[in-house]
């Protein structure tokens, strides 16, 4: 803004000068001389993003030549859990949330567009009616843009992006983030998730027949039981069962950033962890372990006709906050107050106890904001 | 930013053959593209 105000003013300044008469070749008020450090910014700006790009392209080459991307920590992942990436975020919100001027907005939403391949033609609204880039980033769409899918028997995507892992947890409730290198499902969504008592409660029934011991136990985790007592195991997997299955779903800077309902479920529970704020783009999830594990999220946990759900939203330096349109009052990336980070999560249990918020298959649950 | 979705959904195991027969099939694969409201998945019966 800073930059475009500027150069009107010496637009305007120059058309005086030339009005005027004036022929003088100095530098005051001459409409092309933009300052040095300015063109230095632009041309280091346009160098990292076309860095950036050669990087990205190696990538899906490799990608698309069959090898498998590997962890690789380096010196930038080390160097970025230096930076106060969430004051950056913080910063960045704040920015993006300059209200623009009417005539000025089309261009900066058509330019944000074109940059991060948005389509413009589905936005609800006129390009002059999103005040600032924040509201355009959490624009709805017009009626009609997202059908969803009508078969009883399906389950929808909760957002637009790209799918980065689909798969079945087996015994050791790992989702691989790279090749090589797993996080485990438990740290995702919180230690004291549904996720293994529901899971190892249909186990439990068949131990607690044949061996009463296990009975007191009910905390146990499916992993330690699948260890303690293999047999048991394997008699109960003769039988059909529900498997447990997940999806991570990457959502670009240009990508419509609104969380959707993917079933008629019933939130049970909101847990928020207040963790850091890396980047979660493809370059992140090589160079930094956890990454998922890590950085700030909102899980919501739940029951759907076939059992345990969970929907984990994870944020990133620049998309750093998340609503919940079940809660509004839920504040997400708030400053630090504390120098070390918090481990346990802050958690909320809807009312009423048992049923929750219930939602349908397409509702709205959340939206990732900038900043 | 991302969104993880862990569900439960139906799913056959036999006891002979290592790799589970699941009901649950998903509709996409890794590097997909999808929209909301697009089917990741289907069951049956």
């Amino acid at each position: 803004l800073f930059f475009l105000r500027k150069l009107h003013t010496t637009t305007k300044q120059a058309g005086a000068s030339i009005n005027g008469g004036g022929s003088s070749s100095d530098s005051k008020g001459n409409p092309f001389l933009v300052p040095g450090a300015t063109v230095a910014t632009i041309l280091m700006l346009g160098a990292l993003h076309a860095r950036r790009m050669y990087s990205d392209k190696k990538i899906v080459e490799a990608r698309e030549s069959g090898i498998e991307l590997e962890i690789q920590p380096d010196v930038k992942a080390k160097f970025l859990s230096m930076l106060p990436l969430r004051s950056i975020s913080r910063f960045w919100g704040s920015v993006s949330s300059t209200e623009l001027p009417v005539w000025l907005r089309p261009y900066a939403h058509r330019a944000w567009a074109r940059a991060f391949h948005s389509n413009l033609e589905e936005a609800a609204l006129p390009l002059d009616q999103y005040a600032s880039l924040k509201d355009f980033f959490v624009r709805t769409l017009k009626e009609g843009s997202r059908p969803i899918d009508s078969d009883p028997r399906s389950l929808i995507s909760p957002v637009d992006g790209t799918v980065i892992r689909v798969g079945e947890l087996k015994e050791g409730v790992l989702i691989e983030q790279v090749k090589g290198f797993s996080y485990s499902v438990s740290s995702l969504l919180g230690a004291g998730s549904f996720l293994p008592l529901m899971a190892a409660s249909d186990i439990q029934e068949d131990i607690s027949c044949q061996e009463n011991n296990l009975r007191d136990e009910s905390r146990k985790s499916w992993w330690r039981i699948s260890l303690a007592s293999p047999k048991l195991r394997e008699s109960s997997s003769s039988r059909p069962m529900k498997g447990l299955f997940y999806c991570v779903i990457y959502l670009r800077p240009g990508d419509y950033h609104r969380i959707h309902s993917p079933v008629d479920w019933n939130v049970l529970l909101r847990r928020h962890f207040s963790g850091r704020l890396y980047p979660v783009n493809e370059r992140a999830t090589r160079t930094i372990k956890n990454l998922y594990v890590e950085n700030e999220r909102v899980v919501l946990e739940g029951r759907w006709q076939e059992g345990y759900i969970a929907m984990a939203a994870i944020g990133a330096t620049n998309i750093g906050s998340i609503e919940l349109f079940i809660e509004p009052a839920l504040k997400t990336n708030q400053p630090r107050k504390k120098l070390l980070q918090s481990e346990a999560p802050e958690e909320r249990v809807y009312e009423p106890e048992g049923t929750g918020v219930m939602l349908k298959k397409g509702d709205e649950v959340a939206v990732f904001n900038m900043g | 930013s991302t969104v993880v979705l862990v569900f439960q959904a139906p799913a056959l195991k036999k006891q002979e053959d290592e790799a589970s027969s699941s009901e649950f099939k998903f509709c996409v694969e890794r590097g997909d593209k999808i929209r909301m409201g697009e089917a990741l998945g289907r069951w049956h019966d």
